[in-house]
């Protein structure tokens, strides 16, 4: 995956990203692709969860899942997830889960409590930062007010690193891949440079909608798991998502 | 260099609004009513997509019965995973449960599909 936020010089606040997944699940020889994220393709869909026929919060998910990977609360903040890959994984959470010891909560179900309760961008920050949690996961939060965006690096347990945006020290955006910021990427799997270096070229003058869907359909950040870009916009409300695919030449993940 | 791996493209521009070949068509809105029981509150949806979801399911079980031909795997997930479905908090334990009696996919298959993030982390 590939999750941003990004502030323009009118203060206003920008949310994307792209949802890949699937890797090593199967690939089909014939279409050149992997096979999960052709089948969740269609599952995609947008949701608006309401209550009294007003809206709660808006999503973009897959059919049959209930918890929550990319959203937004109208107005308040904007929320997606990255998967962070650990040794100390979900796997062991789940085991943990199954033999009774159950004080955690499920990773994209804390993503969707948050989603329906939290009714601003600091509480929300500060559940997804203490909730203890099944799993690993980089959660990406942007707010409502100019300087509200960060990347809440999660183990298990706690919070690892919380980066901000900083505008006045010249970080108008936080980018995320699946690797710890402190880390250097996978060689094999280096989207982190090239998505920052399409950012950079963009600038923070021209950051718009419009732009970020450039950068995130710029191969590597597009890629074969890549299943869906949803772009956002918390002032306007925009909520868009669509549906990818990405064409040979293109690397696997 | 777009044709060396990792295939790094030089930043695309004027790509939006999105077509082409890397645009696979927009995504349909549905509303999902929190003032419904959790166990109807998907019912519409999961209606609409009872295909797209079976056919999922199904590529997920024919790649565990790759690794374990006997079947077992997919044996041991709908008897243990299903129970476990009482254990989580509402409404998720509710909404679950009203997903598989819609779409006819046993509910440890539809608890594995929703822990599929969780599984995947290692």
């Amino acid at each position: 995956c590939t999750s941003l936020v990004a502030e323009d010089n009118a203060g206003r606040l920008y949310h994307a990203r792209n949802l890949d997944f699937g890797l090593f699940l199967g690939w089909d020889v014939k279409n050149e692709s992997w096979k999960i994220p052709e089948y969740l393709r269609p599952l995609t869909v947008n949701l608006n969860f309401q209550r009294n026929n007003k809206t709660v919060f808006k999503s973009t998910n897959f059919a049959g899942y209930v918890g929550m990977l990319t959203g937004m609360r109208p107005g308040t903040f904007t929320l997606t997830m990255n998967e962070r890959f650990s040794i100390d994984g979900g796997y062991i959470g789940i085991i943990e889960w199954i033999l009774g010891k159950r004080d955690g909560i499920w990773m994209s179900f804390l993503t969707r409590s948050v989603l329906e309760n939290a009714t601003s961008y600091a509480q929300a920050k500060d559940q997804l930062a203490k909730t203890k949690m099944l799993a690993p996961a980089y959660y990406i939060l942007g707010g409502n007010q100019s300087g509200e965006g960060c990347v809440i690096t999660r183990s298990r347990t706690a919070a690892l690193d919380i980066w901000e945006l900083d505008i006045k020290h010249g970080i108008w955006y936080v980018l995320e891949t699946n690797y710890d910021r402190w880390k250097d990427p996978l060689f094999l799997d280096n989207r982190r440079i090239p998505a920052m270096k399409c950012m950079n070229q963009t600038t923070q003058a021209n950051i718009s909608v419009e732009t970020i869907y450039d950068v995130l359909s710029t191969k590597p950040v597009l890629n074969k798991l890549t299943t869906y870009t949803t772009l956002m916009e918390i002032s306007e409300g925009t909520f868009e998502s669509y549906l990818r695919d990405c064409p040979n030449p293109c690397m696997p993940w | 260099a777009q044709f060396v791996p990792p295939y790094t493209e030089d930043c695309r521009r004027g790509t939006y609004p999105p077509s082409g070949p890397t645009f696979k068509g927009i995504v349909p809105w549905y509303k999902i009513n929190l003032d419904l029981a959790p166990r109807v509150r998907w019912n519409q949806l999961i209606n609409d997509k009872k295909v797209e979801l079976t056919s999922l399911i199904q590529v997920i079980k024919n790649l565990a019965n790759d690794f374990f031909p006997s079947g077992k795997l997919i044996e041991i997930v709908d008897k243990s995973l299903a129970p476990l479905v009482d254990t989580l908090p509402s409404p998720f334990n509710e909404e679950l449960k009203g997903i598989a009696d819609v779409s006819g996919v046993p509910l440890g298959e539809v608890m594995l599909f929703n822990i599929f993030y969780e599984v995947f982390t290692v």
